[in-house]
């Protein structure tokens, strides 16, 4: 697979002028007559003839005007044939041209006209839409890198959206009350090149409804209100009154609702005319001007839908006063009850029966409320002229009885009496006699229903018979007109009779066994569910919860307070980073005699970018010092990324998001060799492109960084033009002999000079690895990940797989206090092969037990290096132990440096 | 081997011929 284009022609122009753009040529033409051919879309498939060979010469040219839009790309397959034999003598070979790009498409909206909608009140940063633009364009290039602006916004004013450039995304800028205004629009432009000066626009429109919401209280023209009507009148609409609403018309956030603040006997009733936010009065009782002349009332109004949260809390119920005037209007004497229901023992005697006062009917006068004066009573409907009454004082008695008269028909009898008033015009109440038989069944209460008289029967077993005791025993429903029981009960506590179900006329209501049984366990059950639940409740008090049904583990786990329940991106693969400041030590590996260096400190072809949002271009030289510093300043740090050179496409949350785009890739390469053509013609067409990934898709685990060399084997001048750390690199791929940087010392510590070492308790990991030298030609990949930590030893990270990922990995870890400048820690690898460094700096009082974790190397082409200062102030000499190594690949070197106040009884375990 | 020369883009019409061999990614 090419790593690169092997060549370019630009879409939309005559590229012929360049020919031949390719040559190929077989080695074995020298000995061999070769002919040449090409296959291939733009050869021999559509769109065909496009490039065509030279059969004998190798030279390609291109013969058309190409689209990129159309073809991006073509792989051009060579071949190489012997003339005669027409065998193939070399494999064949893709050539690929890239078509390079130029703006010749403009953004495209999918949408000519967005239609959307937001509620007032909405919070700012709200999203409202979002609009989209293609640009046919190459992708990931500037061509097709469009921006979007407002352009305008009607009705005009102050800024009420935000359009995100990169996004499309329009958001809510400014309170929004659809009060003002309820519809805006926007002409929206979308640009490509990113919006510079020369890329090509398009424009669109946005009409975005602005919601209603329930955010405006109604209220009232007046501050009280009166009205009058006559007595025993109803009305329908006794007063009107006008709501004022600010919201959307004709919708419940607009539609009033009054309500009474009083109102007991429900005399009145409102009803809210939703035409015109009118509240309509109704008088749906009479009133009685005897018993109130003026009627003072209150009521208020709110909307029909709830008020929006916004202002619900400001709502307050404030009664609007309410004057009732009652009219006074003469009226008739009237019977109250206009029902009267009397009694006649059923032993009574004919002889008694005649002239036996049934009772007294004296009609009421309604204006005074005593009895009427001035009226005469007479004798109504009597269909069998059962009664006589007094004209003057409405008393009533038999004038004949036949017990045929109950017997025959339902048990009673039924007469009317009227009460006339004297003078003119002259007045008539009705009133209504109910006469049936006095039995043993008689004195109990007498239900009255809409159907049909019942009477309920005395106790048949009385146990209490005092008048104001309460019933005790059994009740049996009957019609006041039978005899047959339709119901039976008991009596409870208090005296209420207890009703059981209605049989039907003739059944009878009995509880069986099972019945009393369930009554029982209801009973029960509602004894212990109280006990049951407090008993819970205790549980939860001593610390027993629940478990998920599916075993420990299951189920959700609660989210600790202060956590918020968000993932912490450190940005720092295995470590646990603390918002301390950090300072790292610059570790330097030298080479002794070979002169291999490879340094920590990051060359000055990148840039920094901090706290994962702000973005520093340019270029800027940052030592490995400043680089830990800086990411212990910020824990959670982004990714760094630089290029040589020129800046390209790519966004630093598109590596984040991404991994490593190799679209982006591709098109990078593709425009370096471009230009590197233009400006000089003798650059070495290699490049080396440092790219921090933040562990996205398809980079090397743990790894911040991927260092990628290009190189051809013919030339390696351009290891002149890296700087030192990838040089040294770039030559351990190529196998080269490295040499030392200039003016980089790094040296043991000298601990006669002023160090300063960290405070206690501070501990200094450097692990590096490297894996077997590359082949010449292939990739290098660089990881470099930097750890904080705070005042507590640090368990030895295990240093990574170097055979995983890439040909070297080197792999750096600083943990320190606050002020420590570490010293330079310098190792003889024997090799350029596997190197592991493990350094650590240990403060006095600490436990050094089973902190220490030196890989296991199996490798013989392995150096692994541990060196220990401990404690500052010693005046002991050093103390150096280099172990006898049988097998001259492999170099284990340990030292130790103790002084006498460290404190340490000399416990270490050093493999 | 099987070689491949290719002319590189300029503006200024100025050729410059680069050889690549095969190459593995």
């Amino acid at each position: 697979e090419w790593i690169e284009f092997a060549a370019a022609c630009r879409e939309g122009e005559d590229n012929s002028k360049r020919n031949p753009i390719a040559k190929i040529r077989s080695d074995c033409e020298e000995n061999q007559p070769i002919v040449y051919s090409i296959s291939g879309i733009g050869i021999d498939q559509p769109p065909y003839g496009i490039f065509v060979i030279n059969k004998n010469t190798g030279e390609i040219n291109i013969t058309s005007i190409v689209d990129r839009e159309v073809t991006p790309m073509f792989v051009i397959r060579c071949y190489a044939r012997h003339a005669i034999t027409n065998r193939e003598v070399e494999p064949p070979l893709d050539l690929r041209i890239r078509v390079l790009d130029i703006n010749d498409n403009a953004p495209v909206f999918s949408q000519a006209t967005y239609m959307g909608s937001i509620e007032e009140s909405s919070m700012e940063t709200t999203l409202v839409m979002k609009l989209i633009a293609t640009d046919a364009d190459e992708p990931n290039n500037l061509n097709s890198k469009i921006a979007y602006k407002i352009v305008s916004q009607e009705p005009a004013g102050a800024s009420m959206f935000i359009l995100n450039r990169d996004s499309g995304e329009v958001h809510i800028a400014n309170y929004l009350d659809r009060e003002q205004y309820d519809r805006y629009s926007l002409v929206v432009r979308a640009s490509d090149r990113d919006g510079a000066a020369d890329g090509i626009s398009s424009q669109c429109t946005c009409s975005i409804e602005v919601i209603d919401v329930n955010d405006n209280f109604p209220t009232l023209l007046q501050n009280s209100y009166s009205a009058s009507i006559e007595e025993n009148t109803l009305s329908s609409q006794l007063l009107m009154i006008q709501a004022i609403d600010r919201d959307q018309m004709f919708s419940d956030n607009w539609l009033a609702e009054f309500y009474f603040i009083g109102n007991e006997d429900n005399c009145f009733e409102f009803v809210t005319d939703s035409t015109n936010n009118v509240g309509i009065l109704k008088v749906i009782k009479p009133l009685n001007y005897e018993q109130m002349q003026s009627l003072q009332l209150s009521f208020a109004v709110r909307n029909k839908a709830a008020f929006h949260h916004s202002i619900a809390s400001q709502y307050q119920v404030i009664g609007t006063p309410l004057t009732i005037q009652v009219i006074n209007v003469k009226e008739p004497p009237s019977f109250q009850p206009s029902t009267r229901i009397f009694y006649i023992p059923r032993d009574l005697s004919k002889e008694a029966m005649s002239n036996y006062i049934v009772g007294m009917c004296a009609a009421t006068d309604e204006e005074t409320g005593l009895i009427a004066s001035n009226v005469r009573y007479l004798m109504g409907y009597d269909p069998s002229s059962m009664f006589k009454i007094n004209a003057k004082t409405g008393e009533l008695r038999l004038n004949k009885f036949d017990w045929s008269m109950l017997n025959v028909g339902k048990g009673f009898y039924k007469a009317e009496i009227l009460a006339i008033t004297e003078g003119i015009p002259a007045n008539t109440a009705t009133g209504t006699i109910v006469l049936t038989i006095q039995d043993d069944n008689d004195n109990c209460p007498v239900l009255s229903t809409d159907i049909r008289k019942i009477c309920m029967s005395a106790p048949s077993t009385v146990l209490s018979a005092q008048a104001d005791q309460p019933p005790k025993g059994s009740w049996t429903l009957r019609p006041i007109d039978g005899k047959t029981a339709v119901s039976t009960g008991v009596y409870v506590g208090d005296g209420t009779p207890d009703v059981g179900r209605w049989p039907g006329r003739g059944g009878t209501t009995t509880l069986g066994g099972g019945a009393i049984a369930l009554m029982f366990l209801g009973a029960l059950i509602f004894l212990l569910v109280p006990i049951l639940m407090a008993m819970s409740a205790c549980c939860d008090r001593c610390g027993y919860k629940a478990r998920p049904v599916g075993g420990v583990g299951a189920g959700f786990e609660p989210v600790p307070e202060c956590d918020g329940g968000a993932i912490h991106s450190w940005g720092i693969e295995g470590a646990h980073p603390q918002d301390q400041d950090v300072t790292s030590i610059s570790v330097t590996k030298h080479a002794g005699s070979a002169g291999e260096i490879v340094e920590s400190s990051v060359s000055g072809i990148y840039t920094n970018t901090r706290g994962g949002t702000a973005i520093n271009t340019g270029m800027k030289e940052t030592s490995g010092l400043e680089t830990a510093v800086d990411y212990g300043r910020f824990p959670i740090y982004g990714t760094t990324s630089g290029y040589r050179k020129e800046s390209v496409g790519g966004t630093l949350q598109e590596y984040r998001e991404g991994g490593v785009n190799m679209a982006f890739l591709d098109s990078y390469f593709a425009e370096k060799a471009f230009a590197y053509a233009d400006e000089d013609e003798g650059r070495p067409a290699n490049d080396c492109l440092l790219i921090y990934d933040h562990e996205g898709i398809g980079s090397p685990v743990g790894s911040i960084g991927c260092c990628s060399f290009i190189g051809e084997d013919m030339d390696d001048t351009y290891l002149d033009t890296l700087g030192p750390k990838f040089k040294t690199l770039a030559e351990i791929c190529l196998g080269k002999v490295v040499e030392p940087i200039p003016g980089v010392s790094a040296t043991f510590p000298n601990i006669d000079s002023d160090l300063k070492l960290p405070p206690p308790g501070t501990t200094i990991i450097v692990n590096e690895s490297s894996s077997m030298p590359p082949q010449v030609g292939s990739t290098t990949f660089v990881t470099e990940n930097t750890y904080a930590s705070g005042a507590t030893l640090q368990p030895a990270r295990p240093i990574p797989d170097p055979l995983l990922h890439g040909n070297v990995m080197v792999t750096e870890t600083y943990t320190s206090g606050s002020t420590f400048q570490p010293p330079a820690l310098t190792i003889d690898p024997l090799r350029a092969s596997n190197v592991v460094v493990t350094e650590r700096v240990l403060a006095p009082n600490s436990d050094l037990r089973g902190v220490l974790n030196i890989p296991d190397l199996t490798d013989g082409a392995n150096v692994v290096v541990t060196e220990r200062v401990i404690a500052p102030g010693s005046r002991l000499p050093p103390s150096l132990s280099i172990p006898d190594l049988a097998d001259g690949s492999n170099v284990v070197v340990t030292e130790r440096v103790i002084r006498p106040a460290s404190g340490l009884q000399g416990s270490l375990n050093i493999p | 081997g099987f070689h491949v020369e290719v002319k590189e883009w300029n503006e200024n019409n100025v050729t410059r011929w680069k050889t690549f061999k095969r190459q593995k990614r």
